[in-house]
């Protein structure tokens, strides 16, 4: 078990730092053991830094800066231990466009191997599906899902 | 492995029954507020062995099954099929197609299937567990859940990295 | 103090029903007190029921019915005791744009006996500013105001 | 009465004397991620009285000071100046322009002035509770604060409204 998670947390860190790296270009971010003498119990602390600031404390950052720090850590995870799919439900609703362009950067690289299903409002992220399913609720509180465009038919 | 369709049949708004077929890549669910997206993902969540109700957003787990409308009665039942193309063997069990249901009775009753025959909830969770999906549900990032990761304790982002491990 | 506050009350849930058929046309809601006879301790209840819906637990509603339902809630506030100004930090995140358009009309509602204050990443939001600020960090993690543009200047 | 400008010295990301002069009705502030956006929001509770450093974002209210940068030394100081237009009245003094102002030193010090005289923290509140703006700051709906309004218990939401009152 020990042995299991310290590699697992010795994979997921390195990706944070790239994968961070690529969030916040010219920042810094590094993932740290709480008590790294003791891998049965220790807990993972964050360390962030965006480009040209000194600040480090999470609670200050921003809120379009902590979504941008969860989903890296996230990211690391699956990058670190990939799974068969992931499931985001509206993660860019912090993010500006420039950020929202950066996240969608990750989605593609995950894609390579791995399904992503993605909720979302927003355009950008929209352009890169390669399926569009559209909900609607016809004013009855009844789901009937409306459309299904594949990346195929619109080009 | 990718999840190749799920079908809900009243299983919140969706009462009537409802077949989305996935591909492997980027899909995207849009639509108005209010309309089910979110609905879509808690189904995916339910039909994989959430067990918590808070998870599914509801006070108890039987307000996973449609409740009625002004204009439609309440349904008795919920279920939910996912079917996954297994082709490259990531779920070890001998099938290149295999489909897990879940269905919940008003009455308080549960039951589970993998393939069409019956299971306990612990076979669904071991199976999926296995293929790299375990029981925390770290491959599910709910609405709203992002800022969670952050103001976790240090122990249960461990936890995070221990259940994708 | 109970009869300030009942009569706050009741002024404030009759804004409520109104606001409310505002931002959900056909739906109901409606506040009500936890133990009407008890005005010196009694809380408040939200009942909320989006058009053609029957479910009322809160915790069902969608991210962007949840911040309608708050929205409605505040601004009944605001139109039964109101204050000179308001500050409002990015309330749309979760709101699609036909909401977002209801959201801007009460915020023109409120313009007529109010200021505000209003954070926004919305275009449509910033098309009936009066005065926009733009803030800005060239790199180095100080901000600098960098724009100010009045309604008159742009019209 | 309305804010007619605000003024911003040293108070988090604001290194350099910023000066910002607003207009009844309605004014947007937009800009990038992490730009300092949220930061104006804090000068103001901060200058009408916020003594909480969590509602602040900061561990401790000392963080509310430049912290310094790669280029830039902290600084020893944050100042905010908020100007009001009283012309109707609604602050209970006899000027028709009423500033308040809030220091704090990063050795703890902190000082408080209503139209350059100084005063204590209990005075700016006082003053600012009688034009309807309580010390529960109703009135500054914060990032992702929406929510809480909805989580809150009943007897929370009485304080909402006792507060407006
Ligand atoms: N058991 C149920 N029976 C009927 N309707 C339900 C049930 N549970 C939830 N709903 C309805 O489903 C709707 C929520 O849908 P959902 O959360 O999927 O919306 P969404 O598309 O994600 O919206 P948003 O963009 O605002 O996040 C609510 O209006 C709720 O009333
Ligand atoms: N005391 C301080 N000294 C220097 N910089 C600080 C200080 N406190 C906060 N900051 C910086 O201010 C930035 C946050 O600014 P703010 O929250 O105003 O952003 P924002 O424009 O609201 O962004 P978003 O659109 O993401 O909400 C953070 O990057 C943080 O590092
Ligand atoms: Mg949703
Ligand atoms: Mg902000």
């Amino acid at each position: 078990v020990e042995q299991v998670f310290g590699e697992a947390f010795r994979d997921t860190a390195e990706q944070f730092e790239g994968v961070f790296g690529r969030l916040f270009p010219g920042g810094e971010g590094r993932l740290t053991l709480t008590d790294p003498s003791d891998l049965l119990t220790t807990g993972i602390e964050v360390e962030a830094r965006p480009p040209g600031k000194k600040v480090k404390r999470l609670s200050l950052l921003s809120g379009g800066e902590r979504s941008l720090v969860a989903v890296a850590l996230l990211v690391a995870i699956f990058k670190a231990r990939p799974s068969p799919f992931y499931i985001m439900d509206e993660v860019e609703a912090a993010l500006d466009d420039t950020n929202l362009g950066r996240l969608i950067t990750l989605f593609e690289e995950l894609r390579d191997s791995s399904q992503l299903i993605v909720i979302t409002h927003q355009k950008k992220t929209m352009e890169v599906a390669d399926a569009l399913y559209g909900v609607s609720m016809r004013g009855d509180g009844i789901t009937t899902v409306v459309s299904q465009r594949l990346r195929d038919v619109a080009s | 492995m990718y999840v190749k369709s799920l079908s809900l049949k009243g299983f919140k708004s969706f009462a009537s029954a409802t077949h989305l077929s996935l591909e492997p890549g980027i899909t995207c669910i849009v639509g108005p507020n209010g309309s089910g997206k979110s609905n879509v993902v808690d189904a995916l969540a339910w039909v994989m062995g959430e067990q918590g109700a808070k998870s599914l957003r509801g006070g108890k787990m039987e307000d996973v099954i449609f409740a009625g409308t002004a204009g439609r009665a309440p349904l008795g039942r919920a279920e939910v099929t996912m079917t996954i193309d297994n082709t490259d063997g990531a779920l070890p069990i001998d099938y290149t197609e295999v489909t897990i249901s879940r269905t919940m009775f008003r009455n308080g009753g549960s039951e589970y299937a993998i393939n069409g025959t019956s299971c306990r909830l612990l076979d669904v969770q071991e199976l999926l567990s296995d293929s790299g999906i375990g029981r925390e549900m770290h491959v599910v990032v709910g609405q709203g859940q992002l800022d969670t990761v952050l103001r976790a304790t240090p122990e249960e982002r461990r936890g995070l990295i221990e259940e994708a491990a």
